[in-house]
């Protein structure tokens, strides 16, 4: 299984609809400072189910919209999608491609869709949790926190451990 | 639980092989706090760059710490695979050479599956097989433009 | 308290035209809580990078968030003098471009006063007078070469 | 007034007699990673008075001193001196060079001297402070600390620029 595409639109940086194909492999995104590049990770995360709006680097809900620029206006929602192909049925559902939906909008309404049917929030958290994805699989890793394990204690890190195995 | 112990000591041989391969040389190792009581000790990591005497974490440098981080990070991908794997500039700390080094165990001895690294170092973005560039032509709005590199060389998308 | 509204007041001068310096654009600001209660009122930052909209710093890039700290120190210094100022690594997250910006900021208007930069880019290095290099030889034992750049060209010591 | 020149033996990685002869104006310090170059900075701060060894990345006071390598064994002792151009009279010292040393030994005894006098930590931390020197001044920003500034609340803040007034 792997990320196959990300639709990112309104989240954050990303006023237009942006498509980003990934290959199996080795991805490198690169670019000047501010350009996006964290925001393209915090929109995996979020798409993921990420509750925390500071694990965003956010401080209110909203902050995951379009703001605006001196140019454009603020955005009514935020979006993202993340296509997996699921060719080798690593998730327990029967389609070779799933696709995560999440839609958030300024009125703090939010909408959830796995392959395009409505879910619960819920729903995305259980089955990333369920296929070891997300922070505390170790397979996210933020900026400036790649140290952060060897700052946990020796009982925190076991916990850490027993949930991966 | 067996499960539990199983994972460990294979993350365990996997942290100092790749400890010292990363830097080429030293030792590191993952170690219980209690080895008559597995199931309930801690987990603590001792490391000790080439030539060095073992010390407590703290008093390792930026790049060091950095380096040991991703040797066990690497370690626990290669016991639990993960399907893909976001790392946002996990080089920043690392000199040169150090680059260099964790390119090399990227491209050539990463555990399996999908990595997608943001990066501003060269080294790590010649590891790659296809590179993203972000950008803001227009300020506050992010584009992105895709340059994949396979067997014929580069081709802009 | 007189001197510290004068302190503040020439601080916040001086932060908000380096911000516009570091970043060739936009705006910074420090701004008090509460105007009507300056001795008591908190300090807060507002910065806007050029071309986008003010929001809250922890919405910054990393890159964004250092200049910005970097353009607050230097403003700083400049108010209240420091006979010498030790900065470790602090040019670390920013990219090329940056990091030349700062350089040339450090080499042409940086506050009087010593400098001492710890740092790995080439940019920083080429704004200083005299360079100083560390090693570890033997492992573990670290040794100083002293290189200085003067008028006539490089000198090693 | 100036940092003239930091002599360097036994205090972490030195385990040789060091000395760096510093200029006036812009020094870069470099090297590959480990080689020492914090450990610098850090002497020049434990020289200066700090008396947190967590401020040091230590756990334990001996942490200062030479340790020894896979080849040199350890040393009895960490010894900094900072060597200061005072010509133009910023320290309220009649001398033109004021040398601050501190001495740590492994069973605990510490020493102080300004310029070869015995003084006492405190005499060497309040010269420091009168003269706006050291991690509350701005003058030392440690590895990974740039941003640090802007995380403190606005509050905390005024109390930094309270007393950098
Ligand atoms: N809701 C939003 N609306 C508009 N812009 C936003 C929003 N949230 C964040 N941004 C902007 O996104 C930019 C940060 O992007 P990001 O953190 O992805 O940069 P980066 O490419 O990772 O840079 P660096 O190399 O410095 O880490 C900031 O300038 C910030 O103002
Ligand atoms: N008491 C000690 N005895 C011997 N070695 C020590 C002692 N304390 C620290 N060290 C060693 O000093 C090294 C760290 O040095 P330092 O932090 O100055 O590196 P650096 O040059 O700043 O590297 P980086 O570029 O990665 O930040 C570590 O390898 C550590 O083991
Ligand atoms: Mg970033
Ligand atoms: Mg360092």
């Amino acid at each position: 299984m792997y990320l196959k595409r990300l639709e990112i639109f309104g989240f954050k940086s990303f006023a237009e609809k942006t498509e980003i194909q990934f290959s199996d492999g080795i991805s490198a995104i690169v670019g000047p400072n501010g350009s996006g590049k964290s925001n393209i990770s915090d929109a995996i995360c979020w798409v993921m189910g990420e509750q925390s709006i500071k694990n965003l680097r956010g401080s209110k809900l909203e902050d995951v919209i379009f703001a605006g620029s001196e140019k454009r206006k603020p955005l009514g929602y935020a979006q993202v999608s993340l296509v997996l192909d699921n060719s080798d049925g690593y998730l327990p559902l029967s389609y070779s491609e799933v696709v995560i939906t999440r839609k958030f909008y300024r009125s703090g309404e939010s909408q959830f869709l796995i392959n395009n049917n409505e879910c619960r929030l819920k729903d995305i958290q259980e089955l990333m949790l369920d296929t070891g994805l997300g922070k505390e699989a170790y397979s996210i890793i933020s900026q400036g926190k790649v140290d952060e394990i060897l700052n946990s204690s020796p009982e925190q890190r076991r916990l850490i451990f027993e949930e991966a195995a | 639980e067996k499960n539990f112990l199983e994972t460990i000591s294979k993350v365990k041989a996997n942290f100092s092989l790749i400890y010292g391969q990363l830097f080429e040389g030293g030792r590191a190792e993952l170690v219980l706090t209690d080895e008559d009581n597995p199931l309930e000790a801690g987990i603590e990591i001792i490391a000790q760059p080439p030539g060095k005497k073992q010390q407590h974490l703290s008093l390792l440098s930026g790049g060091e710490r950095a380096l040991t981080a991703i040797a066990l990070l690497f370690a626990i991908l290669r016991v639990k695979k993960s399907p893909f794997s976001i790392l946002d500039e996990i080089d920043a700390s690392l000199d040169e050479a150090n680059v260099r080094r964790f390119a090399d165990f990227l491209k050539k001895h990463a555990p399996s599956g999908q990595y997608i690294i943001i990066t501003h170092q060269k080294a790590t973005m010649s590891a790659a097989d296809a590179l993203y560039g972000v950008t803001m032509e227009e300020a506050g709005v992010s584009k992105i433009i895709s340059v994949k590199f396979d067997e014929e060389g580069r081709e802009a998308v």
